[in-house]
């Protein structure tokens, strides 16, 4: 996969970081710190079509969605960046009843994206 | 974004403006996280739990056992020793390994485990027994003998540890090893790699500091 970098518009995982203390999530949030929301975005040019992506996933489905939306504006064809390796979320978090709950919430953070 | 008229960010040839779309993706995570934790808002706390609880609870969910070994268990005092192998007589299909350690390093402490790394090349679908000895000089003998031998089956091209026992821990606190690595045949040798810079064996001691290093204050 690519990281994307300033100006590239390749197929690329763009980093994203959500910091629990940002949105004000650090008080029922214990651990970890933040959330690597990567997504991926850029051209997937007929030549690099077919590169190895899977389908099932949060992010093709949001994908999918606006593909459906726009699919009359949409020009050209090739294929879409969706991701292609994927990491869970392991959260420690306090319930209502300030019980401590651990959690992995699979398939949560791109590590990698890929046109397929 | 269709309200907005702004294009697509997966659609093609779209650019995206990170700093512009922020709000949208922080609103997404936290969706996607109540989503997935089955929740329909974050939890308000009734009443804030402290930091010093917090800590206990944690405390209590590893269990009072683990607290107790780790009390017993002080890895300050313990540091890894590693020494490369220098490769010494070998004939068809016996190779002997030499492992120093200085005075320093292992000298009079006590040696609490000793494991062997190899690199092993094999041919897909092979298997391979190899047999690794220990070898100690008895009393009154100037010729090294084996002490112990350790068979191991290898069924995987990669790096391989052996887990040695107290005649090599013995060995290694005297601050040199010698083991003596012995295959079924000549071709089966060929794939134990013994030189090279990145795949040469070592052998990686776990050692506790003896008293020597401690200072007793009568």
């Amino acid at each position: 996969g690519i990281d994307c970098q300033e100006g590239s518009r390749m197929c690329c995982r763009q980093e994203f970081f959500v910091d629990f203390r940002e949105i004000g999530w650090h008080d029922w949030i214990i651990q970890p710190e933040g959330y690597a929301m990567n997504f991926c975005t850029g051209q997937c040019p007929l030549h690099v079509a077919g590169m190895p992506g899977i389908s099932a996933s949060f992010h093709t489905a949001v994908l999918n969605l606006l593909k459906a939306n726009t699919a009359v504006g949409a020009s050209g064809g090739g294929s879409c960046c969706v991701p292609t390796a994927r990491r869970p979320l392991s959260l420690l978090y306090y319930d209502r009843d300030s019980n401590i709950v651990k959690t992995d919430i699979p398939d949560m953070a791109v590590e990698a994206c890929g046109c397929s | 974004n269709l309200q907005t008229g702004s294009s697509c960010p997966a659609c093609w040839g779209a650019t995206f403006d990170l700093e512009s779309q922020r709000e949208l993706l922080l609103d997404l995570a936290k969706k996607s996280i109540l989503e997935k934790l089955h929740l329909s808002q974050r939890p308000t706390l009734s009443q804030p739990v402290s930091r010093a609880a917090l800590k206990t609870a944690l405390q209590r969910l590893r269990g009072p056992h683990r607290q107790k070994t780790l009390l017993e268990h002080d890895p300050t005092q313990e540091y890894e020793v590693i020494s490369f192998a220098e490769t010494g007589l070998s004939s068809i299909n016996q190779t002997r390994l030499d492992f120093h350690f200085s005075d320093r390093a292992a000298g009079g402490t006590d040696v609490r485990q000793v494991r062997l790394m190899f690199f092993v090349q094999l041919p897909s679908n092979a298997t391979q027994t190899l047999n690794v000895r220990v070898l100690v000089l008895r009393p009154y003998d100037t010729n090294l003998t084996w002490t112990s031998q350790y068979p191991l089956q290898v069924d995987a091209s990669g790096w391989h540890q052996l887990v040695l026992g107290p005649e090599a821990r013995a060995a290694c606190s005297q601050g040199h090893l010698s083991l003596e690595l012995v295959t079924e045949s000549q071709a089966a040798h060929g794939s134990v790699i013994l030189g090279g810079f990145s795949h040469r064996p070592f052998v990686a001691a776990r050692v506790r500091a003896g008293d020597k290093h401690r200072v007793h204050r009568r």
